[in-house]
């Protein structure tokens, strides 16, 4: 196991602003660069 | 003289900005409030939205392939940052967690 | 002297934060926009069609729709009261909420892009506030406080303080 806790990104129906699925994008995409 | 009349101004406006503030949140909240009445009503009336239909006109349709997830309010979406598997290949994950409801998944376009 | 600068600053912030709140408040409108527009062309097909869509044509708000490649799979574990689901994608995607979905369908008429025609602007007015049309006007102009940085009343009253 990963000693360092793995980020996560959340989201909550209804409750979060759209940003916050850009973010989850944005941080897909840079993983599929890295 | 030159930095008094300034000071008074400055006031003035900053005066002028807190109404719009407090007028912007007002609005707000009507909007969120009309929205809410549109969901609510959508499932009472039960219209719901025809949603495959819209998506499958949509051109993402055609070259990737969709899910569809409907879920109760509140429910949480955590996606992890994507790591490498043992077998060298990228994983990418989505978890969702409800506490109020059962969570309904549609594979729209994918035989 | 030093009172002029902290209330420059004070006044700053505020127009930043009212920058902010405009842009919420033009979302929120937009997605009030498209779920009406779509409430009404639904109960328009009920009418045509003499009755309700078919079961899986439809779905309930709040909805998600993930993207992916084709040749993506996905492995998914659900719980058995369907209240935890667990994907794994062996490929990247891309997850859209409900009202950026319906804004793709043309369900917000186009306004979020400034592109709207007369006709469909009056119908856009039609489903928002009589206080709230200005926004629409404004959006159907392709004025958003996002991107131009402008603030219509709040911006003329700042100049006119500023002249007068």
């Amino acid at each position: 196991a990963c000693l360092t806790p793995r980020s996560a990104l959340l989201y909550k129906f209804s409750g979060s602003p759209s940003k916050s699925l850009k973010d989850i994008n944005n941080m897909i995409k840079q993983g599929e660069h890295r | 003289k030159e930095v008094v009349d300034r000071l008074r101004y400055l006031e003035a406006e900053i005066e002028d900005l807190e109404l719009k503030e407090k007028e912007l949140d007002q609005q707000k909240l009507w909007v969120q409030q009309s929205i809410k009445n549109v969901m609510d009503d959508s499932i009472n009336h039960q219209y719901p939205f025809n949603l495959i239909v819209g998506i499958l006109e949509l051109e993402l349709s055609s070259r990737e392939t969709l899910l569809a997830i409907q879920a109760p309010c509140g429910t949480q979406l955590e996606v992890p940052i994507p790591e490498l598997g043992q077998n060298g290949q990228k994983k990418y994950q989505i978890n969702l967690k409800s506490s109020s409801g059962p969570i309904h998944v549609l594979l729209i376009n994918k035989e | 002297a030093q009172e002029c600068q902290n209330l420059e600053m004070e006044k700053q912030k505020r127009i930043e934060r009212i920058k902010q709140k405009r842009a919420q408040l033009q979302d929120l409108l937009l997605q009030q926009i498209a779920f009406k527009n779509l409430v009404q062309r639904n109960e328009q097909n009920e009418q045509q069609n003499q009755g309700p869509p078919a079961l899986n044509s439809t779905i309930q708000l709040p909805f998600l729709i993930v993207n992916t490649s084709k040749r993506t799979v996905i492995d998914c574990s659900i719980s058995s009261d369907k209240f935890e689901y667990l994907f794994n994608f062996d490929n990247a995607f891309e997850i859209h909420d409900d009202s950026e979905v319906l804004k793709r369908m043309g369900m917000s008429f186009g306004l979020e892009a400034g592109k709207c025609s007369a006709e469909d602007l009056r119908t856009a007015k039609s489903l928002v506030p009589k206080a709230l049309e200005g926004y629409i006007t404004d959006m159907s102009a392709g004025f958003s406080w996002v991107n131009q940085g402008l603030l219509s009343s709040s911006a003329q009253a700042v100049s006119y303080l500023e002249v007068a």
